[in-house]
């Protein structure tokens, strides 16, 4: 089972728009996958159409009696994908969860129970390196980190970089960074601006090896499956949304065969 | 002096771009400004070219012997506008703050000691619903919120209006919607998409009256702006931008008057 994280505590980037195209694509690839929400924002949870009152992550996260597994709260959306959702109220029980002695590892102990269920897990997180961002990303094999490339975007990586080395250090050795790839790259209009910070990016030794080559364009058949709670290889097949996140699957897949 | 906070708990609206657009036009129609940068991604902060080395936000969030005053940390950045900074390392900080059990009355407290040096002050805030966020709050007259007409914009807004109200209640009776706004309105091919979610938004009883006239449509010069550090209104004083924010400026004095 291959544990991957899409995170960036810079907000609206696309993680949630990645991590579940994504998840979708290695569905359609004939892969058994099971999908984290650990943002409270629930977004990923929303555009899912999960029913809102079934039960969510945050339960999971105090301790003590009758607290549910995280392998209980998995919800079939179809049969090759799972998903354990989330909810507003999760902001409030991060709170406590990020108290507990040992909250880095609930993730990865949590997973352990549905190792032989899924192929998979991608799990979403909050624009921030909060409790669950953390646990998630000591539990994980590699962060894919969705960007866009300009000052605000540049500047919010480089706290995810440092992070990624700490939890690399003293909780997880298998841990990197997968790759760092371009978001909502606009149309011409905006590639002056893009291009500069790409090039920049890529001319940093540090990060060129991470530079994916495939790029997400702005596309609004994204937006529009989100709104549809479909996936967009149903709503938009032939879209540049599409397309670019088949490209993306594909180049992930290399990067942690 | 008239607070104001720009906040939304979804990600990448255009808090920063609007607190910082409107905190500008401000300044050029006369009045003294400071802004404050409550959001530890400082992005506000980098986006004006404050000095990293000068002292930030972060220091008077905790309490004891030596711990600056707000009144101490504002930044001259220009004869009209001072900045009190933050950095990253304030995320930390933020955790202790919000276990103090006052810590709602921080920046009321503290701003009253600059009552007489700033026409306005504009709080810039994290895409959560934090300690700081609920603190910027309880010290303002109103909260302006963007908002990208999707499935994710529309479903984060609730939960912001829901903390409102119970701050409202419990801490802040001044405190009110001052009005909702669409932002990054792009071109002709996703109005199909932002008109249902903006006419969606319109026909609730409950919001049609804080929605905005003035909509904030998608340009670069914004994003260029900020890169080049320099107010929009320097940088490119004719763009789309500039205009749409000079006449935003102008509602939100009339709803605030
Ligand atoms: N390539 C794209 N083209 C057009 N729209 C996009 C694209 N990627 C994402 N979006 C839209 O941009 C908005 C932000 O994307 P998304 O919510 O996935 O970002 P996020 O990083 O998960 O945000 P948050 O920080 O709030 O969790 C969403 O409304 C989404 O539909
Ligand atoms: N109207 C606009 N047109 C084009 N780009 C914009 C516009 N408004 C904001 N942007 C760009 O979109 C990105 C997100 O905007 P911004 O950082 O202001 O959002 P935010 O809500 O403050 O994000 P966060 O949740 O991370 O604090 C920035 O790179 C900004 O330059
Ligand atoms: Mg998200
Ligand atoms: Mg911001």
């Amino acid at each position: 089972m291959r544990i991957l994280t899409f995170a960036n505590n810079k907000g609206g980037v696309g993680k949630t728009t990645s991590a579940l195209s994504v998840a979708h694509r290695l569905v359609e690839l004939g892969s058994k996958v099971l999908f984290i929400d650990a943002d409270p924002q629930a977004n990923a949870s929303t555009a899912s159409g999960l029913p809102a009152e079934h039960p969510h992550l945050g339960l999971a996260l105090t301790e003590g009696e009758g607290v549910p597994t995280l392998a209980s709260l998995c919800y079939p959306l179809s049969t090759g994908l799972s998903m354990v959702r989330s909810a507003r109220i999760m902001a409030q029980q991060e709170k406590g969860f990020g108290n507990a002695p040992d909250y880095q590892f609930f993730f990865r102990h949590q997973l352990e129970d549905v190792q032989s269920r899924f192929d998979y897990v991608i799990i979403d997180t909050a624009p921030n390196l909060g409790p669950l961002t953390v646990s998630a990303l000591v539990a994980s094999e590699a962060v894919f980190i969705p960007l866009q490339p300009n000052l605000f975007g540049s500047e919010g990586m480089t706290a995810l970089i440092d992070m990624v080395a700490r939890l690399k250090r003293n909780f997880n050795p298998q841990l990197r960074v997968g790759g760092i790839f371009f978001t909502k790259y606009s149309p011409a209009y905006r590639k002056a601006l893009h291009h500069q910070y790409a090039r920049d990016l890529q001319a940093d030794p540090a990060l060129a090896s991470l530079i994916m080559s495939q790029t997400i364009r702005e596309n609004v058949s994204l937006d529009e499956a989100q709104s549809m709670q479909r996936p967009i290889y149903d709503w938009a097949p032939n879209s540049n949304g599409a397309a670019d996140y088949r490209s993306l699957t594909d180049e992930i897949l290399t990067r942690i065969s």
